[in-house]
């Protein structure tokens, strides 16, 4: 860490491990918020979280009460609700939750995903704010617009961390602008797309829309049309003017011919090639306030339900009675074996779900619950 | 059958120093109040005063010093441990 502008780590990849665990949550729920709490602070700046298991990370996360060994004691319920160390060594950077309160994932006791993501604040080195729209304003507020950073926040932790120079990047939409990265931008931009048999050429969506099947990468689109491998490609704003930004996720409903576009806590409803007025809030769906995005989505039609794939944890919606199935979200390598890493996209076809994982497709078995294929993404544009 | 309760007495004639003893601990762990050594905090001590005053300009409240209901009711609100200046 370093004093030159207050205490600030001198990377950009910062490891975070959870130790003792609150009983108010599921565990897997704590991880999840926790996650989230920190994906917060990734999106809007250069900095990358990464989940470590032992008890040298840097960022230690603990839910404690009363004296717990930093000299700074909690108070029982209310009062003090957590605190979080700046960058350091040794206590450095960790976070402790006050367990005598009542943690919880939505409007009732305290939200675990808000209060997580201010005490992630201080430990990445910000002080309290005096703006009370800031997340970091010291006292708690159980309402949070959907954007939980103000621009002030935005500003402070990007003065903090500068963005690595000169790194490519592959995921712009953990907070880094086209802008900032020629390769997908400017006249390299077209050359790349037409070499779509790059080898580690990976999609953020892929989704069936009439009888063709869509390609998303960044704001770019290929359409396949059936098996033919004449494939249209271009911006997605030359298909779709209304849609000016990345897909992250697309899935299809054949019984209603409507295909859903997901960008962020956003979708877009598009029948036939038309998209069908404003975009929605992903909580249409019944998703915890804290879902702010989705990796992957696919409709299976076999069993009428859409799965949202989140993480390591995905959701499972009933399309028929328009609910969240209850129980979710759930780990996908106890339901999916053989897939256990972030899904890119996912998409449907009689009985098999295709994986995107990078560069590769798992084809996998629905009925049989295994993976029985793996395939180059780009066979799927005929390369 | 008419019902005792006892925190509806008690609560007026202790409030004062329930509040001081509230404002007093929340200024000293988020407004670097100095523990004060020997006897008690008084409500119109300097630095209790100037303290007061700092806490109510950082949260937008009426600068007075005095510990006023909106302040009083401010240093209730559940918030983070981190102090709110520099120690």
């Amino acid at each position: 860490y370093s004093h030159i502008q207050g205490t600030r780590w001198n990377k950009n990849v910062i490891t975070y491990s959870i130790g003792r665990y609150t009983r108010d949550l599921p565990r897997n729920t704590v991880d999840s918020l926790v996650e989230s709490a920190f994906s917060v602070w990734a999106r809007a700046s250069s900095l990358t979280f990464v989940r470590s298991h032992t008890r040298n990370a840097d960022i230690m996360v603990e839910f404690a009460t009363h004296e717990h060994g930093d000299l700074y004691p909690f108070d029982g319920p209310r009062g003090t609700l957590a605190h979080a160390f700046g960058p350091g060594l040794g206590v450095g950077g960790d976070t402790h939750f006050d367990d005598d309160e009542h943690w919880t994932a939505g409007q009732t006791g305290f939200n675990l995903f808000v209060v997580a993501a201010h005490e992630f604040g201080h430990a990445l080195g910000l002080k309290h704010s005096r703006n009370p729209q800031s997340l970091m304003y010291p006292t708690y507020k159980s309402s949070h617009s959907a954007n939980l950073l103000s621009n002030e926040d935005i500003a402070n932790i990007n003065a903090l961390y500068s963005p690595v120079r000169g790194r490519p990047n592959y995921f712009p939409r953990h907070g880094w602008s086209s802008q900032n990265n020629a390769w997908l931008s400017g006249s390299l931009f077209p050359q790349l797309m037409e070499n779509k048999c790059a080898k580690d050429l990976t999609f953020d969506a892929v989704s069936t829309v009439g009888d063709a099947t869509f390609f998303f990468r960044e704001k770019y689109l290929w359409i396949k049309h059936n098996e033919q491998y004449d494939i249209k490609e271009g911006p997605i704003t030359n298909f779709m003017p209304k849609i000016e930004s990345s897909i992250d996720a697309a899935f299809w409903v054949p019984r209603r011919s409507t295909a859903y576009l997901i960008h962020e806590s956003m979708f877009w409803t598009v029948k036939g090639s038309l998209v069908k007025g404003k975009p929605r809030a992903l909580t249409h769906f019944g998703f915890p306030a804290w879902v702010q995005d989705v990796d992957a989505a696919v409709h299976v039609v076999k069993t009428g339900r859409t799965l949202f794939f989140m993480h390591d944890i995905y959701w499972s919606y009933n399309e028929n009675r328009r609910v969240m199935d209850f129980g979710y979200p759930k780990y996908i390598s106890e339901d999916f074996p053989g897939v256990n890493t972030t899904i890119n996209a996912a998409f449907y076809k009689e009985g098999f779900i295709y994986f995107f994982i990078g560069p590769q497709v798992h084809k996998y078995d629905y009925t049989q619950k295994q993976v029985v294929e793996v395939e180059k993404a780009n066979s799927w544009l005929g390369c | 059958a008419p019902t005792f309760m006892p925190e509806t007495e008690s609560t007026p004639s202790t409030e004062p120093q329930v509040d001081l003893k509230l404002a007093t601990e929340y200024l000293q762990q988020y407004y670097n109040l100095e523990k004060e050594t020997m006897g008690r905090m008084k409500r119109s001590g300097p630095s209790f005063t100037s303290k007061v005053k700092d806490m109510q300009i950082f949260f937008g409240l009426n600068a007075t010093g005095v510990l006023d209901s909106d302040t009083l009711e401010l240093m209730r609100s559940p918030r983070c441990g981190v102090p709110d200046v520099e120690d």
